[in-house]
């Protein structure tokens, strides 16, 4: 595409066209949008953040990721229609514009670009990483399982072979640890939303453990208010929970360890499949489930702005 | 490339407790090589499995002889993902 303007939200794209993406629309905005290199994957490539920022230093922050499971297409495609909705809004949507006023928004679109290139050539259907293991000629680790939070409990595999393999020791992706490296470094990261599909739902801590997370309470308000502003727009349903409590135990998850982080507001969404495509949403429905996602995004981002801790 | 020509995804409904034990065991079976998009969680929430063709029968099977309801979500994978690459295709030479 020539500008973020002509480029089609309403397909799937490659990896090389979501990162041309990206750099269309720095150069775009350059005084809102630039992008960092947080790292590499197993393979080699660069894993790549956008920053949405209109000042300061360190500002209090938001983190988005989308795509940690490369099969969940809409995520990523979802993720690029948010980093032009941002672009779009700012300085005309009231509430955006308050949001970025004062925060800084950090924006991963591709979370598992190893993963997400082999559903593009080899396997539509992978969902890890690609990282060999020692002794096993099974590949990949389940990028959800590998989080520093009741890693090697019940609720992920210790088999190489299986879809939820937790990897040799926390962090030992690489495609986490630059998450990590980066939030730790930071410092000042106050929502942490990572972006799957499917199955409709809106998550908090804990997965790993039944004990019910201190600001539980606060986090299920904000869930309700979040899954109602999604739904008035399409009628889509989002049940919301805790991860244990409303699907089943997860170790070494993702908002477990941002939580453990001191990360309040934090939250894992399962997007649409309307019970009937999967992952295999077609791409007619990418921009309505990004639309229907941007408006709890922005309740979210919006509690954060007002409840500052 | 992977083809999935065959393949079908089908959702599941555990009623109880025993019937989500049952589909567990389904996912151990390695030799089946099913990918469960939505794992065995709770009595009433949807489990959906995707089956290689050459497992189907044994998995219908088993699930009608323990009583355990199903639809076929999707008939063929393949299917679905020649229109998604159509429509990419389609996109890129416009």
């Amino acid at each position: 595409a020539r500008s973020t303007d002509t480029f089609n939200y309403a397909t799937y794209h490659t990896l090389e066209e979501i990162y041309g993406f990206m750099d269309i629309l720095v150069a775009e905005h350059p005084q809102l949008v630039s992008k960092l290199q947080i790292g590499n994957s197993y393979e080699g490539r660069p894993i790549y953040v956008l920053k949405f920022s209109t000042g300061g230093n360190s500002r209090p922050a938001i983190w988005i990721d989308t795509g940690i499971h490369s099969r969940e297409w809409v995520t990523q495609a979802s993720g690029v229609w948010f980093a032009k909705k941002i672009t779009q809004d700012y300085g005309q949507d009231s509430t955006l514009t308050a949001i970025l006023d004062s925060m800084d928004i950090f924006l991963e679109i591709v979370t598992n670009p190893d993963g997400f290139a082999f559903t593009h050539n080899k396997n539509r259907m992978w969902r890890k990483t690609r990282s060999l293991t020692e002794g096993s000629s099974c590949v990949g680790a389940d990028p959800n399982r590998n989080w520093d939070a009741g890693f090697g409990m019940p609720g992920a595999s210790s088999n190489p072979c299986t879809e939820t393999y937790r990897g040799k020791f926390a962090n030992s992706e690489a495609e986490v640890k630059s998450i990590v490296d980066f939030v730790k470094n930071h410092g000042n990261i106050k929502a942490f939303i990572s972006i799957h599909s499917y199955s409709q739902l809106l998550l908090y801590p804990y997965g790993y453990k039944a004990e019910v997370a201190p600001d539980q309470a606060e986090l299920d308000q904000v869930a309700k208010s979040a899954v109602t502003a999604l739904s008035s727009l399409y009628g889509t349903k989002f049940r919301y929970g805790s991860i244990i409590k409303t699907i089943y135990q997860a170790s070494g998850n993702t908002i477990d360890w941002s939580y453990s982080q001191g990360i309040k507001y934090s939250f894992t969404f399962e997007l649409r499949d309307t019970g009937r495509y999967g992952f295999l949403l077609p791409a007619s429905q990418i921009v309505p489930t990004a639309r229907e996602t941007w408006l709890a995004l922005c309740a979210i981002m919006q509690h954060t702005l007002n409840h500052p801790y | 490339k992977e083809d999935f020509t065959g393949h079908q995804v089908l959702r599941i409904s555990a009623t109880d407790e025993a019937q989500v034990q049952k589909v567990k065991e389904l996912e151990d079976l390695e030799h089946l090589k099913l990918d469960f998009w939505r794992g065995p969680a709770q009595p009433g929430s949807p489990i959906d499995v995707r089956v290689p063709s050459p497992s189907t029968q044994a998995v219908k099977i088993f699930l009608e002889a323990h009583g355990i309801g199903y639809t076929t979500m999707i008939e063929d994978v393949q299917a679905l993902l020649d229109e998604e690459q159509e429509q990419m295709f389609a996109f890129r030479t416009r």
